[in-house]
């Protein structure tokens, strides 16, 4: 599985598990390694592919530049539905 | 759309401030608001009633951190706001965060640009992955009309168009970059960053980004016009010039210098040149040649001056190129002329053309 890049630090790495938990519903908490993994890199494609960036599964830099940016937060529909 | 497309049943919705920010007057968060109901308004056939007390279709707060829908904010800056899909209870609803700073102009975040997103998602709009629609999920500011092709398009699938208006002219979609009949705006070097203008768009190209980055204007330099008509920088002087119409910008990096804008016409071109072209800075030879029409001009950087002997003609003097240049770019000995979906490489040793290429194969398409 994906290896974070060199450049990325901690911090940004727990920056990119917050945001895709948040919008993109990557499961919180640890459900084995490689699983864990295989969904951040998924989750990373998904969000890469929305902003038209290059789908590597990797947390490049142009991924956490988008990261960083201010947004809106739309909620889970689910919890009222 | 929210999935199975939820909207409001009826047309006529109401709508409840249930309290404000204290960074503005009341009386300008209601203007926001209204506002910001109007853009949808404007498009469909639905109608927004204030109601002061009870329960409304939309009810709209400010909080901040948990603020009672088990969806907190962050704190300023990353969240701004979130809004309910239409249904009962707390379907509809427009939450604020109350830790950002809101505004009504671009010195912080813009009320009224906010809440029409969020007022899209009230209304069932989800998020748009075009750049330059209203429902994009990252902040821009801008001024003008705020709705695209696809916010309309979206809007009017639930509810139709607004039968007591003529169709009103949408913001164009952000450029394709792939697209075979692509032209550019301007091209510019920054700090060794390829900075491309189109629209209202620029790509952003830097050696260790693999794919090109595509951004409003607006989202990085709020006092740039919306069109850009030629750009160069001078790397000796740090400096990038930004040319829409009679007036020019300066950029030192991302920053924009003081005094400007400035008439392009303190640079010594004629009073009858109304916009420039294209721009690019000649490195061996210290000069700036700006295309305006059929002609170029030559400036001398150092000395501040038009040089004598212009405007000349482009057919004339770059032999082999079209007769008008819409951006010009020079590396190592080579100019780039970009004319409508072409590309020429010139070389300026040899002074002649060596390669045509699409304007988009910059681009990596």
């Amino acid at each position: 599985f994906p290896l974070p890049l060199p450049s990325v630090n901690k911090e940004n790495w727990n920056l990119a598990e917050k945001y895709l938990r948040r919008f993109y519903g990557l499961p919180a908490g640890l459900q084995g390694r490689q699983r864990t993994s295989g969904a951040f890199e998924a989750k990373i494609k998904e969000m890469q592919h929305f902003f038209k960036l290059k789908v590597t599964g990797n947390l490049d830099d142009s991924t956490l530049e988008v990261m960083k940016q201010a947004r809106c937060g739309v909620p889970d529909i689910g919890e009222y539905n | 759309h929210f999935p199975r497309d939820l909207k409001w049943p009826n047309n006529n919705i109401t709508f409840r401030i249930l309290n404000y920010t204290p960074d503005l007057d009341k009386s300008d968060v209601d203007r926001a608001i209204r506002n910001a109901l109007n853009v949808w308004a404007d498009v469909t056939p639905l109608t927004f009633k204030k109601v002061h007390r009870g329960i409304a279709d939309i009810m709209i707060s400010f909080g901040s951190k948990e603020h009672g829908d088990y969806n907190p904010f962050d704190g300023p800056n990353g969240l701004l706001a979130h809004a309910y899909p239409p249904g009962q209870g707390i379907g509809g609803d427009t939450h604020f965060d109350e830790d950002e700073l809101w505004t009504k102009d671009s010195s912080a975040y813009n009320l009224f640009i906010v809440a029409a997103h969020e007022l899209g998602h009230s209304l069932g709009m989800s998020h748009s992955s075009d750049a330059g629609a209203l429902m994009y999920p990252i902040y821009s500011y801008s001024k003008g009309y705020l709705l695209s092709e696809d916010d309309i398009e979206g809007i009017q699938a639930l509810y139709g168009p607004n039968p007591n208006r003529s169709k009103v002219k949408p913001r164009p979609d952000a450029p394709n970059k792939c697209d075979p009949m692509l032209s550019f705006d301007a091209v510019t070097e920054l700090r060794g960053e390829t900075i491309i203008f189109k629209d209202r768009f620029y790509w952003r190209l830097h050696p260790q980004m693999p794919e090109p980055e595509q951004t409003l204007i607006k989202f990085t330099w709020p006092v740039l016009p919306n069109k850009v008509d030629a750009a160069y920088e001078n790397p000796e002087k740090d400096r990038v010039i930004i040319f829409s119409g009679i007036r020019m910008w300066a950029l030192n990096g991302y920053n924009l210098v003081e005094g400007y804008p400035k008439y392009i016409h303190k640079l010594g071109l004629p009073k009858k040149i109304r916009k420039v072209d294209a721009a690019v800075y000649i490195r061996d030879t210290g000069k700036t040649l700006f295309f305006t029409e059929e002609d170029y001009w030559s400036y001398d950087e150092a000395s501040g001056t038009m040089d004598s002997g212009y405007p000349r003609s482009i057919e004339e003097n770059f032999p082999g190129m079209d007769d008008e240049v819409d951006a010009a770019a020079y590396h190592d000995g080579y100019l780039n002329f970009f004319h409508e979906h072409m590309q020429y490489e010139y070389s300026y040793n040899s002074r002649k053309v060596i390669r045509i290429l699409r304007t988009n194969s910059i681009l990596n398409c």
